[in-house]
């Protein structure tokens, strides 16, 4: 079966905590 | 300086809450439904099947607690938006509550679930495959017409219906433009989806919902969208560098298919192909009934249990 990881699905509006 | 700031914003969080006090239905909806499973768990709020008590008719009611919104105007949006903008391929809104600082927003439920546990989980053929872009071209062409963006196009947002029905939902992140202002620049979707223009921070219009649909349509052939393995940082890099990603062993995809990706997936936002243009083009005459999404669906839901 295909790998899904959750927390890169979520949808980000202006600047995400990441970038 | 900071406190005037911090008024302007409460003041604007007290006036959302008003509006949506006139657009929410009064009354106590734990006496009108029953809740029953957990089906969906958001960034914004979490999904439950249930059972409106009157009809017997079976609801998805998202719930959302308002305190832990930062942005409580994209739930006005959300549902002024899906009120206002009916259609086959829509989820229809049904109703919304505010119960305390609850939220709850009523929806039509689709018992297939989404079309994510179907691409991960099951291989589609070019002819499912068309009719499944297709359904969502016909929802985009009415949005973009009726001059919303919808800015998180993924399968993730992609609702099945046992009969094979195919319903795009969650208008939480949309924009409704005019033609005053018929472009955007906040950076709002989900990285991988993302369109160049909104990566590379660009102006950008509706043609990021076909970009996006040409990432869906990745997900289709190979389970997944491009760069999934890197972090999403990275691959925000690899969308504004690349551009077209590359589709593994597309020789072996039909050449109609193979255009009709490369009309989605234009980097030149004028180049590429509107949702009117791409309802005209010769790849969705392969389509299937959709009654053959039934088997792949019942197939994703065993799969998926078994995990």
């Amino acid at each position: 079966g295909k790998r899904r990881d959750r927390r890169k699905r979520y949808t980000v509006v202006g600047n995400p905590y990441w970038m | 300086a900071q406190q005037m700031k911090q008024k302007k914003k409460k003041m604007s969080d007290e006036e959302i809450i008003e509006k949506l006090r006139g657009i929410v239905t009064i009354g106590d909806p734990n006496r009108k439904f029953t809740k029953m499973e957990k089906i969906g768990q958001g960034a914004s709020g979490t999904v439950f099947t249930a059972i409106e008590i009157l009809t017997g008719m079976e609801v998805a009611i998202k719930q959302m607690n308002l305190s832990q919104q930062p942005k409580k105007e994209l739930i006005v949006n959300e549902i002024l938006v899906m009120r206002e903008n009916k259609h086959p391929n829509v989820v229809n809104y049904l109703d919304s509550y505010l119960v305390g600082e609850e939220l709850w927003v009523v929806m039509e439920y689709l018992p297939g679930g989404s079309l994510t546990d179907v691409v991960t989980e099951t291989c589609m053929d070019e002819g499912q495959i068309a009719a499944v872009c297709r359904e969502v071209l016909q929802a985009l062409e009415f949005l973009h017409y009726n001059h919303v963006i919808h800015r998180d196009i993924k399968s993730d947002n992609i609702l099945l219906g046992m009969d094979g029905s195919v319903k795009l939902t969650d208008f939480g992140f949309c924009a409704q433009i005019s033609p005053e202002q018929n472009k955007r620049t906040t950076m709002v979707g989900t990285p991988y989806w993302m369109a160049p223009e909104v990566v590379t921070r660009k102006q950008y219009g509706p043609k990021v919902d076909i970009w996006s649909l040409g990432i869906m349509a990745i997900e289709m052939i190979e389970g997944e969208p491009p760069y999934l393995n890197e972090n999403p940082l990275r691959a925000l890099y690899l969308i504004a560098t690349n551009g077209k990603p590359e589709i593994k062993e597309k020789e072996k995809l039909s050449p109609l298919f193979q255009d009709f990706l490369d009309k989605c997936l234009e980097c030149d936002v004028d180049k590429r192909w509107s949702a009117s243009e791409l309802l005209k083009h010769p790849f969705l005459k392969l389509c299937r009934p959709l009654t053959t999404l039934h088997a792949l669906i019942v197939a994703a839901r065993d799969a998926t249990k078994g995990h």
